[in-house]
């Protein structure tokens, strides 16, 4: 344990709001400086606590939000005290909104400075960053919690550099009975195998990610990340590790630590106090070698920012009062929860950071949950959890993920040939015949790889409505009993 | 259940897109073979 807090120096701040501070009005306790960023879960915004004058950031959620969810998070951040951990300061209830106050990390996230710098990272400024991220982790899976949302998106800078691992929304914590979690979670193109696969993982499941997350820095996104993200799933469990798209650009210790990581056994995949001490992390420039990244994101994010308000302005003048505040601060990526990712964008492969922008891949780059643990609410086999409030109808996360990404892609693919009535109408053969392509001219063909997609899509949600309205009577059931439980 | 029974959906559109993809490169070699 010594070893894990020595690397961990709290620096001398603000450790916990007072309880004079958490009596008043957060109003009095703090100034609103300006909003960073906004989700599905509410906004974040940059504040001044009046009296240590330290910058914080302060969450705010509708209470209508999943407070199991919210609760969980801050549960976590309360239990851990690390540098390298984002911490938490204290929570208000303020009219229909929770606001958590925690850490404010001046640097933002490491996918925010890849989207704003569009560069990816140099091999330096990556082994830094991991090299902190694995001092998080040690730290967190030695407290037996388990982060399972390892990315780019979630790991923040401080204005110094330091990384710090955040969003918790979906983490765990492990108990000595419970050494192995049976839930899927995470986001898909950086899920473990075994996490995919509902057998029981662990906290190395966090390595995997960091893998993962380590060729996100180097190639601007993860594998798979231009597949459909449930043809990923199935491809990340088959598949041997993923590796980088152009070895001959990186350094064999980047590619061997990549390669400790990705390691599909989970028995057989290094720990993060072992990985610390490989050769690549072992000894890095130190975090001040992330500044001028930091820096050079912040002026992009000004210019971009300069440059929308030239755009909007003119038309939009008169209902300026509405959007001041978004229109003159930071608005990203950087997110909660069940992480829906705001204006990601991503780019070719390659050291030398040069980026390509993907429009389709921030659709499909959010956080899924499946089958989430609640001891009291198991179904049948138990790998069926329910997620949402229980006044309301049951859906798996992860198809409202998809649905998710269905709305925002499905106005345009409507429009396009390829979803014309006779493809939509087309179901593909169960019997593996297909033999009937010969017939097809080469543009039939690719017109219907291209609507595909749409298709599997329409057809995953069809079974789950057919699973839908067998699921709903348990449910059903299950929410009148807890009602009667209540009011005994 | 309803994992494996998307996992069907998904191996079966998996088979599909390779049989469509092979069919396109075969005609593609057809091409280039008369061409």
């Amino acid at each position: 344990m010594e070893a894990v807090q020595m690397r961990n120096h709290p620096r001398r701040q603000l450790k916990k709001l007072s309880e004079d501070n958490l009596n008043k009005q957060p109003e009095e306790v703090f100034d609103i400086l300006e909003k960073l960023g906004e989700g599905s879960y509410g906004s974040v915004f940059k504040a001044n606590h009046k009296e240590t004058s330290q910058i914080v950031a302060i969450k705010q959620i509708p209470v209508e939000s999943d407070l199991q969810e919210i609760i969980k998070e801050i549960s976590i951040m309360q239990q851990c005290d690390s540098l390298h951990v984002v911490k938490y300061y204290g929570s208000y209830f303020k009219n229909s909104d929770l606001w958590i106050v925690m850490e404010y990390c001046g640097g933002g996230s490491v996918s925010d400075i890849i989207r704003l710098r569009k560069q990816t990272l140099k091999e330096e400024e990556i082994a830094t960053i991991l090299q902190s991220t694995l001092k998080g982790l040690e730290y967190l899976h030695f407290m037996r919690k388990i982060h399972r949302d390892i990315k780019a998106g979630n790991i923040l800078l401080s204005s110094e550099g330091v990384a710090k691992l955040a969003d918790f929304g979906v983490a765990g914590q492990l108990t000595d009975t419970m050494a192995k979690r049976n839930t899927v979670i995470g986001t898909p193109f950086w899920m473990a195998p075994e996490v995919i696969q509902e057998i029981g993982y662990n906290c190395v499941a966090d390595i995997w990610s960091l893998g993962i997350t380590a060729i996100e820095m180097a190639e601007g996104k993860p594998p798979y990340a231009d597949i459909h993200p449930m043809r990923a799933i199935f491809m990340i469990p088959s598949n041997p590790p993923p590796t980088l798209r152009r070895p001959e650009l990186w350094s064999k210790h980047f590619i061997d630590f990549i390669n400790q990581c990705l390691v599909k056994n989970p028995e057989q995949r290094g720990s993060a106090t072992e990985l610390l001490q490989h050769p690549f992390v072992k000894v890095t420039k130190g975090a001040s070698i992330l500044k001028h990244l930091i820096n050079e994101a912040m002026e992009a994010n000004i210019k971009r920012i300069e440059f929308q308000q030239c755009e909007v302005e003119p038309e939009e003048e008169e209902n300026a009062d509405e959007d001041d505040v978004d229109a003159g601060t930071m608005v990203h990526t950087r997110n909660k929860d069940i992480g829906t990712m705001q204006e990601f964008s991503t780019m070719s492969e390659g050291a030398d950071g040069t980026m390509v922008e993907n429009e389709h891949l921030e659709t499909q780059l959010g956080t899924m949950l499946i089958n989430e643990e609640d001891e009291d609410e198991d179904i049948e086999s138990g790998t069926m959890k329910q997620i949402s409030e229980p006044s309301q109808p049951a859906k798996p996360s992860f198809l409202e993920y998809f649905e998710k990404n269905e709305i925002q892609l499905g106005a345009s693919s409507k429009k396009t040939p390829e979803n014309s009535s006779d493809s939509s109408e087309f179901k593909i053969p169960l019997n593996g015949d297909y033999s009937f392509l010969n017939d097809w001219g080469v543009s039939e063909l690719q017109t219907r790889m291209n609507s595909l997609d749409p298709l599997m899509e329409r057809e995953i949600e069809e079974i789950h409505q057919k699973y839908q309205a067998k699921r709903q009577p348990i449910l059903d059931a299950i929410e009148s009993k807890k009602r009667r439980q209540q009011n005994v | 259940l309803f994992m494996k029974e998307l996992e069907r959906i998904v191996k079966l559109y998996e088979a599909y897109r390779q049989a469509l993809i092979t069919e396109v490169e075969t005609r593609k070699q057809r091409q280039q073979w008369y061409a």
